[in-house]
């Protein structure tokens, strides 16, 4: 099971619809500083199901739609898209490929969806249940965060260990 | 469930040993359980000796010794229990020219079970990747992806972008 | 004495926003205080706009976005009031090659009335130093200094050490 | 008034008296991850007064002691001066040059020296009161802290604007 395309529609400073095809393997996102590199980072993590606006550098989760510039206006929606590959079967569907969707609107209502059918937060939760996918906090590590885990007290370490038991 | 926990931890620990010898090239870390007896509670304590230094708290470790230590630790989590990805966000930072060739070999070698999405500002690291994508920021706030350069047998040819040290 | 935070205050402020555009080549920073009629307790704000793009929180900025603009608010205290030396460790590290190639002017320009000491991994950086002290542990866990490189009138012309990028 | 020479001895990883020269303009300095770069700027914090153990890195002020290595014992002391041009007479001594001497034992207790004639740590602050040294905390960046002035609290920002009034 591997990612196989991120979509980006309306997300942090990503204004137009915006595709990142992954492959088995290494991929590296390069860029100056500035250019959005993180905000691929954190499009991962919300579409996901990130719930905490703190979590993607904001104050509310509404700080993600793209809030204009000197020549554009803000838009009222944002949206991310993931493609799974699951040719393995480890996602409990039977599909070969699973897309989840998020979107957010000015409101602060999310909407998610399953291969373009609407759901809730919980079902993509339930679905990624066995796979470790946006559960396990050691398959993302932040910038500047690498030597939290050093930095942290002896008890607050101890979750990724029980994620991994 | 305890047994489940000590389980982990000692394959956590056993191959965290390993993975720090490896990329220190000698040396010795290990994890310790404040509480043997609380195991279900116990913070754990992280000890590490890079070869030749007498054993102190990690707290005296050099920054890229920190990071070396935290990505042996996060690897060796991984490898006990293998997520299907891995983000990491600029985490060769602190590291000198050296180490980062260990952190990219060791991110090659566990590519072969985990996918790896990795956002760098380093020509090493980018020369080990499969995949590139950059981003930029052509119109001022607007990112875009663009010239994802792609060689399946063998390296990355194509010289850095201008952005990239 | 209230008076006296008050100007200086105002005489950074005046700087920040000054270091800020140079450094950004464009864009507006500035530091408000929180409660005007408070000026002796006050907590001081910062808001800090790159070129083009709108005015966020500076939690949205990006990792390199937020070093260039903590390094103009502090040369800008540096501007108002020099003290004889200056310390950096590492602060170019989150920086790419056209930041830390303004990083580098700014401290030039600064090493007029400032003697700067610059932990350093980057090439540039180094490029632009009078000295270069390199330190090294021949023998392991023991710190010895060598390799003075030392060109008064014109750039160091001795290749970097293959410790470093 | 700048620094001219920086001499370790027995001061955490500098085993063997070592001296670093400085002039006025830019210094580099560079080496590997973990050859002792920080170390340098910790003996400059330190031998200005810093009473802060964990300032240091270390949990008591003992950890600046050289502490053995494989091959090597650990110290009974350490020791470090510091050497300023005083050609401005900024400092308020008769001296072109000013030698500033700290000297520690296992024991935890600190001598200080002012041109090898000992004082208190009282003798050393009153000393440079007035040219801002050891005062100015914006005279010091540490590594991975540059943006902590961005994260920090708006009343916490303060100091920096109090110091430089
Ligand atoms: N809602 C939004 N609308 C438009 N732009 C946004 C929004 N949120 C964040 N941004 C912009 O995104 C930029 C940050 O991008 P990002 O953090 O991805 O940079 P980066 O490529 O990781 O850079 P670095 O190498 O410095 O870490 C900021 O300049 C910010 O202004
Ligand atoms: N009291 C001591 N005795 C001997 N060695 C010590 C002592 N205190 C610290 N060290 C060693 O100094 C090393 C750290 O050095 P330092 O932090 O200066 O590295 P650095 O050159 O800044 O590296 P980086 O580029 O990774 O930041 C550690 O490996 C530590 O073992
Ligand atoms: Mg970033
Ligand atoms: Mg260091």
């Amino acid at each position: 099971m591997h990612l196989k395309k991120l979509e980006l529609f309306g997300f942090k400073s990503f204004l137009d619809r915006t595709g990142f095809n992954f492959e088995p393997g290494v991929t590296a996102i390069v860029g100056p500083n500035g250019c959005g590199k993180t905000n691929v980072v954190d499009a991962i993590k919300w579409v996901l199901g990130e719930q905490s606006a703190l979590a993607l550098r904001g104050s509310h989760m509404g700080d993600v739609i793209f809030n204009g510039t000197d020549g554009r206006k803000p838009l009222g929606m944002a949206e991310v898209s993931l493609v799974l590959d699951n040719e393995d079967g480890s996602v409990p569907l039977d599909y070969s490929e699973v897309m989840i969707t998020r979107r957010i609107f000015r409101s602060g209502e999310s909407e998610y969806f399953i291969n373009k059918t609407p759901c809730r937060l919980k079902d993509i939760n339930e679905l990624f249940m066995d796979t470790g996918i946006g559960t396990r906090s050691y398959s993302l590590i932040e910038q500047g965060k690498v030597d939290l885990i050093l930095s942290s007290r002896p008890e607050d370490r101890r979750f990724l260990f029980e994620e991994a038991a | 469930t305890r047994s489940m926990f000590v389980e982990t931890f000692r394959k956590v620990n056993e191959q965290f040993g390993r993975l720090f010898r490896s990329l220190f090239d000698g040396g010795k870390a290990e994890l310790i359980l404040v509480d043997e007896r609380d195991v279900l509670e116990s913070g754990i304590e992280i000890i590490a000796r890079p070869p030749g230094k007498k054993l102190q708290s990690i707290s005296l470790l050099s920054g890229g010794e920190k990071a070396m230590t935290a990505i042996a630790l996060l690897f060796a989590i991984r490898g006990v229990k293998p997520s299907p990805f891995c983000v990491l966000d600029e985490i060769d930072a602190p590291l000198d020219d050296s180490n980062i060739g260990r952190f990219a070999r060791l991110v090659r070698e566990s590519s072969r079970n985990s996918q790896f999405i990795i956002v760098t500002h380093n020509r090493t690291t980018i020369a080990t990747s499969d995949i590139v994508h950059g981003v930029t920021m052509e119109e001022r706030g607007i990112s875009k992806q663009i010239s994802v350069r792609f060689e399946k047998e063998g390296r990355l040819s194509a010289k850095p972008e201008p952005a990239l040290r």
